[in-house]
């Protein structure tokens, strides 16, 4: 049975994509068979970043670990509703061909598209980074600007509970277990990060999330996008990077912590 | 003639929302009339933090400075031909009602969609924020991994060039003048900052923007958005907020660098 992860958070530029990569690499050097979906179909950040890993494997003749990575064709139809038919089917295809591997990940879009609430109706866990920031927040839940109270859930809570709802009148006994991941996170302790935490703590049980710790802002996370590498990548004789810093060890804690605070299955040894 | 300002930049979280409403109230301060266009229509961040000062000012008592905000209203036709038709006429009603505004801010969502790009052919100016990451680059240009060259434009810059050429097909000989800004950029001196910075000095004259220096990662720049203020909005004696850190003073100076960067026209006196 595969287990389906979807990194999905409607707001754009949380690290849905730059997570998908990281939990991707991570899974596959546990010796895991890994899936790759990219939903973002317009900007493709994840297919870009396994087409530089493709290249830079070729070029430096660098035996690299892959997903097995399955496109999802868009639909241009002009009318909404046969596109969306046809996405449909689509998606259904790619997940049927990813049928033998133990994790696949469902990178989303940055927007409410058809294809997007469709994979948060075949997640097992949904995977949502977040910004430090209320601006972030805000798609998540309303908050009072005079009492500071949350107030109520925002669309994207609404999209992560109308897909928990539709599994439910499909009759599927089992939720999707949501896991909201702080990312980004500056190394100071502003007020701000302290108010963030605190209103996510008293989130998670209202909305049904868990929260995990999830990854500090460090350039390590970007800086080898353009040769497609993550950090879990690097530590051979021939590293491209310096490989000491404290703030790689702390960042392989953190993809470590992240790991595991997903309670994936360990699936067939 | 109202200028129009527009904030583009199709990669989702790069920053359009918080540069638009601190250009906003940099221009409201400096006196002149402006008019504020959402076409995040699902999201609406530039709208929220917009209402969150509307609540602040009412629950305070404190008068503060307002644009001219005017809604352009979705259309959700099954028929994506008919509902462009509509949302075409939509913003165009916005954009004469904002007639007698020197500057006309709209704020574009991060997705490639009708009413964004309608905006980039209507713009005077466009200020496009960018991620300090490569992530974000690839929107811009695709980079040869191998040699680190710029190969050719992007998803994005493509928008821009197709509403400058509808503009100069149409006639128009005023140009479009895109200014880019780098944004959350660390205080640190990593070799991926410099590397950006390289890549996008050979990039601005290949495909015409100019680039200004932007804004650091600062909570400032954030944290406000709750009760709806800016930077800009404080030093009074009953400040919610110290005024006095190296961080707030330096934002200060970047947020009227972005303005004088942006060559605006004087307007009438
Ligand atoms: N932990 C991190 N540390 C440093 N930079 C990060 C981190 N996470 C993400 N980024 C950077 O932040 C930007 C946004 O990240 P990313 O593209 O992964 O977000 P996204 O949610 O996939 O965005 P979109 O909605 O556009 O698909 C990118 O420039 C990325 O390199
Ligand atoms: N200079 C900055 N310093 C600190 N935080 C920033 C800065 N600029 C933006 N942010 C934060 O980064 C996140 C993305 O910014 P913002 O929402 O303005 O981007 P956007 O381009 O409008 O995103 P979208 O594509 O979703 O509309 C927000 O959480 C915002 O508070
Ligand atoms: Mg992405
Ligand atoms: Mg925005």
């Amino acid at each position: 049975m595969t287990h389906v992860i979807v990194l999905g958070n409607e707001k754009g530029g949380s690290g849905k994509s730059t997570t998908a990569m990281h939990l991707i690499v991570a899974l596959l050097k546990s010796g895991k068979k890994v899936g790759a979906v990219d939903l973002d179909l317009r900007q493709g950040s994840l297919t870009r970043y396994l087409e530089n890993r493709r290249k830079f494997s070729e070029i430096k003749g660098k035996e690299l670990i892959f997903p097995e990575m399955v496109k999802v064709e868009p639909s241009s139809l002009d009318s909404r509703a046969e596109s969306q038919k046809k996405e449909t089917e689509n998606l259904k295809n790619a997940l049927k061909t990813l049928g033998e591997c133990d994790f696949a990940v469902i990178d989303c879009p940055g927007a409410n598209t058809h294809l997007s609430r469709l994979a948060h109706l075949h997640a097992d866990t949904i995977v949502t980074p977040l910004n430090d920031s209320f601006v972030d927040f805000d798609l998540l839940a309303k908050v009072d600007p005079e009492t500071g109270k949350v107030v109520g859930p925002s669309l994207y809570s609404e999209m992560v509970w109308d897909a928990r709802k539709h599994r439910a009148m499909m009759g599927d006994r089992s939720g999707i277990d949501w896991v909201v991941m702080r990312n980004r996170l500056s190394a100071t302790r502003a007020r701000n990060k302290k108010n963030m935490g605190d209103k996510l703590d008293e989130l998670s049980s209202r909305i049904g999330f868990r929260l995990a710790r999830g990854f500090g802002d460090r350039v390590i996370y970007r800086e080898l996008f353009p040769i497609g590498l993550t950090l879990l990548d690097l530590g051979g004789v021939d590293s491209p990077v310096r490989l000491s810093t404290m703030s790689h060890v702390t960042a392989r804690l953190e993809i470590r912590s992240l790991v595991a605070a997903l309670n994936l299955p360990a699936g067939e040894e």
